[in-house]
């Protein structure tokens, strides 16, 4: 990231919209910018306070065509989308009325985007060459799960310093339900981390699980969180050693947290001896604390104190594990239990039973009721009517 | 839309370069000067912040990102390019 060399005294900011886009809903515009702003507040101390009429105010807001009176005038539809000042200068920002500006779609330019992106000029933050970040210079299309790079939250926090006045002083928001998660239960894995926090990955990104739900402020972008670790992960689990180990294909990467922990990828015929590639998921059984690998109708156990790690007689038939069906696509331990994951549901597997386990309702249940906290989803037994 | 095959002439690199701080802004009367060194320098230095490969020639990938909505504040700002200031 880079800082321009200014910034606001103060972090209780005004900001005024006097000019607004000629093809908005002003009550759409001002949440769009009302929410262009909480992406920075969400980081730090900042507030921002809108003022309406002739008030004076730190950062105003204004939509405008060609020359607009600051000597650097707007050139139509594409090419330059808005430009602002940074706090020495004012702090203002502009943007082209020539442009198209929508909210959620893909047509257009994106006014949350651009306004998230022209309000961290306003508090002092330079332009980055990280392209996935916020402040690179280049409009990227609208992102329907967009997300702060971390080189932003990096930026801004070494502006105005990290948030304290957050959640945490105040109930946490109750936990979310996720429109993607709800319509689309079916997740490529979930691992537990070693505090014990159940993740979710999903295509490119993933969600924080809290016990009843998704945690607020997700989903966010593995690559932000988990650098150089790709999207689409096939398997993870976190071992005993407090290391969380991800395979995709032919490969897995090794993290203590979200660190990357030494030179990754390796392969995992090197790494995972006896194991397979392209494997649907792995998990650390509750049962007996080996390390177990899905895949398709089979099963591997992985035991790294043994020699060899993989016995001649695996792989083993999913079947025998009484009542998970396969392939699954994800498994993952929590609070003493192994749950599995099929598509839009998931079954619970009594250790000591060596079965799934006898429950009111009873399983397969629905992912989406009772881990991702969609109260649409059905809470009872998914495959029949009761 | 990225837009696709996109021609640019080496006068439009220029004057993108220098709205946005890659080259000093450049004088209607002496533009014409602008010696062939400097604006490969400075399409070198854009290359580079964009993250492109660093040809220093004005290459499809580099004419195309050129042509990509982007927000008007310069990309190189310090004390000598110093941003934009209220008029």
């Amino acid at each position: 990231y880079a800082l321009q060399g200014s910034r606001w005294r103060t972090k209780n900011l005004t900001y005024k919209i006097s000019k607004y886009p000629t093809g908005l809903n002003k009550q759409e515009v001002d949440k769009e910018i009302a929410n262009a702003f909480n992406v920075w507040s969400g980081e730090t101390d900042l507030t921002f306070t809108r003022k309406k009429g002739h008030e004076n105010v730190h950062i105003e807001i204004r939509f405008e065509v060609g020359e607009h009176g600051d000597g650097d005038p707007f050139d139509g539809p594409g090419g330059t989308l808005a430009h602002a000042y940074f706090p020495v200068y004012g702090g203002d920002a502009h943007f082209d009325d020539a442009e198209r500006w929508t909210i959620r779609s893909y047509r257009g330019t994106n006014l949350f985007q651009v306004a998230a992106h022209e309000f961290g000029h306003s508090l002092g933050l330079s332009h980055s060459d990280v392209k996935s970040a916020l402040m690179a210079p280049f409009y990227r299309g609208y992102d329907p799960h967009f997300t702060l790079d971390q080189d932003d939250i990096s930026a801004i926090q070494a502006l105005y310093g990290t948030k304290t006045n957050s959640r945490r002083s105040q109930p946490l928001p109750p936990a979310e339900e996720d429109p993607e998660l709800c319509k689309d239960p079916k997740v490529d894995t979930m691992f537990d981390t070693k505090d014990g926090e159940i993740i979710v990955f999903k295509g490119k990104y993933y969600w924080k699980l809290t016990d009843n739900g998704v945690a607020s402020g997700y989903p966010r972008r593995i690559s932000s969180t988990w650098k150089e670790l790709p999207a689409n992960i096939d398997a993870a689990f976190t071992y005993r050693n407090g290391k969380t180990y991800f395979f995709k294909g032919t490969q897995y990467w090794r993290y203590i947290n979200t660190t990357m922990d030494g030179d990754y990828p390796k392969e995992i015929s090197d790494g995972f001896t006896g194991i397979p590639d392209n494997i649907d998921a792995a998990t650390v059984w509750t049962g007996n604390g080996k390390i177990y690998f899905y895949k398709g109708t089979k099963f591997w156990r992985f035991d790294p104190a043994s020699k060899p790690p993989v016995r001649s007689n695996y792989p083993k038939l999913i079947q025998n594990w009484e009542g998970i069906p396969n392939p699954i696509n994800a498994a993952v331990t929590y609070k003493g239990y192994t749950y599995f994951f099929q598509d839009n549901a998931y079954y619970r597997f009594n250790d000591r039973q060596f079965k799934v386990d006898d429950a009111n309702p009873a399983f397969p249940r629905s992912t989406a009721y009772w881990w991702f906290g969609c109260k649409s989803a059905s809470r009872g037994t998914l495959g029949n009517d009761h | 839309a990225v837009p696709t095959n996109v021609v640019i002439s080496d006068t439009t690199a220029a004057n993108y370069l220098a709205q946005y701080g890659y080259l000093p802004p450049i004088n209607p009367e002496n533009g014409a000067f602008l010696s062939e060194e400097k604006l490969t320098a400075a399409i070198e230095e854009f290359q580079a912040f964009a993250g492109l490969n660093i040809t220093g020639e004005l290459n499809d990938e580099t004419a195309k990102l050129m042509a990509t909505p982007r927000c008007g504040v310069k990309d190189k700002v310090g004390p000598a390019a110093d941003g934009r200031s209220k008029r």
